[in-house]
């Protein structure tokens, strides 16, 4: 674990009254070793080493009794303080029914999300309505409709209409219905394929949901950076759901994400079945980045 | 090394970065680094054009293991197992895989042993239906090595070449699901050995990925590796160290969502890709 690389590269520099540049530059190189072995972002954790770096001098814990401690009390604090956010809430406001989107890559667990995150507003009372927005997948459309069954909520969607209208005809009969939460399912799409990020820019457009929520893989290296500005600059969203944490991914995508678009995790998906989904606790992701 | 001060720290330096963006990983970055610095030495070169075409020599030379292309059974049906995390392109790549073979005049049916997640079965159907190939399967929720072991005695039965098993997605982590997975080669090799159990892996991930083709050699013995989503902007580094440390040829790339993107393994394609 990192404490116990920092503990013995103190032990080693112990005897030293103050440390040199070098050797303020080993303890850092822990530091930087760590959270890339995590995934993190090369750029974000030179920038989060040089802040701990500052701190650790500035605070003069290299020369304290207990070093590795004090450093690693650090980088969990500064840790924790970038993954938080004080807006992990769903936004309800506005007019009924309230519009939650997810989007994402291919694979990264959109459908699965949809559907837990209409379990979980079912049991606090309101009445979500699920739409398959994806027309391209192959079974797409049954599978969100067999999780809607699965936990008592409606579906709607069909391969063989537009995006666009099956959002439209779904809002109607939401109304209608007096479902007050309509969740919409996108397909996969990556952030370079212009056409497919039109789509949902397109879809926000029109209808303005209240919630746009990107779906990444915990798993998910470096590039996690390039797919959330992405994201963010063709369409924006609110919030991120991290999927599969219930894996041993390190999971440093979180910190990249959250450090380069300033978005807040506001879910943590920690498995396949429907009450799999939690709120995001950044101490929690904090000690699992940091092995 | 002397052809290593002809570039300065930041030459190294950036290559390095170069590197570790494309999740080709720390340590494995370092040692690619070391390998050129040892080639430019030898070579004596002085040019940094040269010495980019080093590194992409040393990681196309580092990819460059085993056999690519599938192994077919010589005595009988050739089995394929397909196997890998959660929605990293399996049943797609199957569809893909089902359409590559039968193009090369191969007869091949599908096994649709997912029978755990929401309309996986049919997802693979409809694939099957696109390829032209037939899909056996049982009941969702039906016993995973049973829908295998009969695709294999069906493919026996009418003299087909090939059956391509579709398995559930599943954290390596997950021991009772990785023993499931035992179960189903098990159980399909009471019928055929199984020449191919490709690990399907997202050329989105990071680390994890050496760590999920550890746990799936171990456990059910990879002998390929697909790497999938290759149109994204991410570089699926991770394969280097996989392959240094695993000695698993990568033998096919995705790099679509269609029934025609997929491509078979080029080391040196790959390695231009992961510099440019
Ligand atoms: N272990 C685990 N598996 C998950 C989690 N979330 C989703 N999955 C699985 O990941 C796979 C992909 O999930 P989907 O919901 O189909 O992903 P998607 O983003 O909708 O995929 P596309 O529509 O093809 O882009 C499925 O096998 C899910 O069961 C999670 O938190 N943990
Ligand atoms: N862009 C791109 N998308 C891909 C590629 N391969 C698969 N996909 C997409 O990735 C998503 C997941 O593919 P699946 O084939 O369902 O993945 P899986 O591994 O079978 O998923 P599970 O069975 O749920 O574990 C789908 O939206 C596919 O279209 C690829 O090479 N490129
Ligand atoms: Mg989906
Ligand atoms: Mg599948």
């Amino acid at each position: 674990s990192l404490t116990d690389r920092l503990q013995d590269v103190f032990k080693r520099l112990r005897g030293h009254a103050k440390l040199s540049e070098k050797q303020v530059q080993e303890v850092m190189r822990e530091i930087r070793l760590a959270l890339l072995e995590a995934d993190v972002n090369f750029k974000v954790a030179k920038e989060f080493v040089s802040q701990v770096q500052e701190r650790a001098v500035g605070q003069e814990v290299l020369q304290s009794l207990t070093p590795a401690q004090q450093v690693i009390k650090i980088v969990n604090e500064e840790m924790v303080e970038l993954l938080g956010s004080k807006e992990n809430a769903v936004n309800f406001s506005g007019k009924l029914p309230v519009t939650i989107m997810l989007i994402g890559l291919q694979g990264s667990g959109k459908t699965t999300a949809a559907a837990k995150l209409a379990r979980h507003l079912k049991s606090k009372g309101r009445s979500p309505m699920l739409v398959a927005a994806d027309v391209y997948r192959p079974a797409a459309v049954e599978q969100l409709k067999v999780l809607g069954e699965k936990i008592g909520v409606e579906v709607t969607g069909s391969a063989n209409q537009k995006p666009l209208d099956i959002v439209e005809k779904a809002v109607k009969a939401a109304l209608k219905a007096g479902h007050d939460t309509v969740i919409i399912d996108t397909a996969g799409r990556l952030h370079i394929d212009s056409e497919m990020m039109q789509e949902i820019s397109q879809i926000k457009k029109r209808f303005k949901p209240q919630e746009i929520l990107l779906t990444v893989d915990a798993m998910t290296g470096q590039d996690a950076v390039n797919v959330a500005l992405a994201f963010k600059e063709q369409v924006d969203f609110d919030g991120i759901v991290l999927t599969k944490l219930d894996g041993d991914a390190r999971g440093g995508a979180a910190l990249s994400m959250r450090a380069v678009t300033g978005k807040p995790i506001k879910f943590a998906s920690v498995g396949e079945k429907l009450e799999d989904l939690e709120p995001f606790y950044p101490d929690r992701m904090a000690s699992r980045i940091l092995g | 090394a002397l052809a290593a001060r002809r570039f300065d720290e930041d030459f190294w330096e950036n290559a390095e970065e170069i590197l570790i963006s494309a999740d080709v990983g720390l340590p494995m970055s370092v040692e690619v680094v070391e390998a050129v610095k040892t080639r430019l030495t030898a070579l004596k070169v002085k040019e940094p054009e040269e010495a980019l075409q080093a590194f992409k020599d040393v990681v196309a030379e580092k990819l460059s293991v085993g056999e690519t292309g599938i192994k077919f059974n010589p005595d009988g049906v050739t089995v394929i197992l397909v196997v890998g995390v959660n929605g990293t392109g399996k049943t797609t790549t199957i569809a893909k895989l089902a359409n590559y073979m039968h193009e090369q005049g191969k007869t091949v049916i599908l096994a649709a042993a997912d029978t755990f997640r929401a309309a996986a079965i049919e997802q693979l159907e409809v694939w099957g239906e696109r390829v032209g190939v037939h899909t056996v399967k049982h009941r969702p929720g039906s016993d995973s090595a049973a829908v295998a072991y009969d695709a294999v005695e069906a493919a026996q039965a009418r003299g087909i070449d090939a059956v391509i098993v579709d398995t559930a997605g599943r954290l390596h982590t997950k021991v009772n699901l990785m023993e499931e997975l035992r179960k189903i080669k098990r159980i399909v090799e009471r019928k055929v050995p199984v020449t191919e159990v490709l690990l399907v892996l997202d050329a989105t991930t990071g680390q994890n990925g050496l760590i999920q083709a550890r746990q799936f050699k171990e456990t059910v013995g990879v002998t390929g590796i697909v790497l999938t989503k290759l149109d994204g902007t991410a570089k699926g580094g991770i394969v280097v160290a996989i392959e240094h440390e695993l000695g698993i040829p990568i033998k096919f790339i995705g790099v679509g969502e269609k029934m025609h993107d997929l491509l078979p393994f080029d080391p040196t394609g790959f390695a231009e890709a992961l510099f440019s």
